[in-house]
């Protein structure tokens, strides 16, 4: 059995159970840092659990979360090892360090913990929610299409079978709206990064419409910044830019929403895949996986605390 | 447990416009149950999909039929499940 978070195996997959079990250790050795929030309750009633990284009151906070499809296991292996280092580095890292002198951390490591649940136990391809809507036989909801932004349009289904069905209406699943309350009471979130595998991309709005954001040069400039920092450890290449540009028009995304009510630095991340394995990577990738994506991470982190607004 | 026997995953690359068209035709027949990882958008992004045993042959059969490239990236979907769940359970001893 782990005792301790230095003693945990980040290079492996593990159940929802361990997962949680691996963020109580985080918790437990770097108390004066990290706490953990029940901000919610999953569909099927499992918690849904943010840890806070805080050094001090009312700050301003960015926002991470992992794991929405829950199928992309890399995603949430890659989470809880960033949690790991971001407690770790503080008052050693001087990045870090300055970071949580002046920002909130909050990390979801399993977005969507009914999703993980399953895709363990009945269905290693699952990537949906599990929740049930009268009238039809399918099961579950396309998180990433149920934020409320554009939400209905094109690039999401409105079949409750297909794997990007939308749900009958935005934040409609419980996973959903927990983060957008979240986002919304606490007022001052300034950066939003949602991790997804694979494909390595890292994309920045708009996923509902094709048109550029408003900071298009700005979030385009951090963005290839940080892709540039991820490649230096192993020269993984990503694609840098708009969700609809890069890969297609998709509405009812997470940093549509966070980036429509205000959240300018909202990014998401694909991460790597070696050409070969797509959502089944092998846990001998988990920590390089993380190692290059926290050097991406930290530059939009770094860029968000340099540039308040 | 849902089962992935003899399912593959393809690594489609659409050379023009044209064929990442027809691989959205292909999207469009829902009997296949096909699974598309990546989708048929942008030419430059190879298009990932699994695919049901049972609809195997017709999908390669389609895209060969109109001169698609593909090789196979998943040979066996469950072969790799069952090494993943080995070394899970390796992991957890």
């Amino acid at each position: 059995k782990e005792r301790n978070s230095g003693s945990f195996n980040f290079g492996a997959f593990h159940t929802l159970d361990n997962l949680y079990n691996a963020i109580d250790l985080i918790v437990a050795d770097y108390k004066s840092v990290v706490s953990k929030q029940q901000i919610g309750t999953s569909y099927e009633g499992r918690p849904i659990y943010v840890l806070k990284f805080s050094t001090g009151a009312d700050r301003p906070g960015i926002w991470i979360d992992a794991g929405i499809h829950s199928r992309e296991w890399v995603t949430q292996a890659t989470a809880l090892w960033t949690a790991h280092q971001l407690a770790f580095d503080y008052g050693k890292d001087t990045s870090v360090t300055s970071l949580l002198n002046k920002y909130d951390v909050f990390l979801l490591v399993v977005t969507n913990p009914d999703g993980y649940a399953y895709s363990h136990t009945a269905n290693r391809m699952w990537r949906k929610t599990r929740s049930i809507k009268s009238g039809s036989r399918c099961v579950g909801v396309d998180p990433n299409r149920n934020w409320n932004a554009g939400f209905g349009g094109p690039g999401a289904s409105a079949d409750p079978c297909s794997d990007s069905y939308r749900g009958p209406s935005a934040e409609s699943e419980v996973e959903v709206k927990t983060v957008a309350n979240f986002i919304r009471s606490h007022g001052k979130i300034k950066g939003f990064v949602s991790i997804h595998s694979y494909s390595q991309l890292l994309l920045f709005p708009y996923g509902y419409k094709c048109t550029n954001p408003a900071h298009y040069t700005e979030l385009n400039t951090v963005g290839k910044a940080a892709a540039s920092a991820l490649s230096a450890l192993y020269g993984t290449q990503y694609t840098v830019g708009t969700i609809c540009s890069t890969i297609y028009q998709a509405s009812g995304g997470s940093i549509d929403w966070t980036y429509d009510i205000g959240i300018k630095y909202s990014f998401a991340f694909e991460l790597r895949d070696t050409g070969r394995y797509g959502f089944l990577l092998p846990a001998t990738q988990i920590l390089p996986t993380a190692q290059e994506t926290w050097l991406g991470i930290k530059k939009i982190l770094e860029h968000v605390r340099d540039n308040p607004y | 447990e849902k089962t992935f026997v003899g399912e593959q995953v393809l690594r489609i690359k659409a050379s023009s416009n044209e064929k990442m068209g027809l691989l959205q035709d292909l999207q469009s027949l829902t009997h296949l149950q096909l699974d598309f990882w990546t989708e048929p958008a942008n030419p430059n992004i190879p298009v990932d999909v699994r695919i049901p045993f049972r609809s195997l042959q017709s999908v390669k059969a389609y895209l060969e039929y109109n001169n698609i490239d593909y090789t196979i990236m998943i040979e066996d979907l469950q072969v790799i499940i069952n090494n993943e769940k080995e070394e899970m359970e390796f992991n957890e001893r």
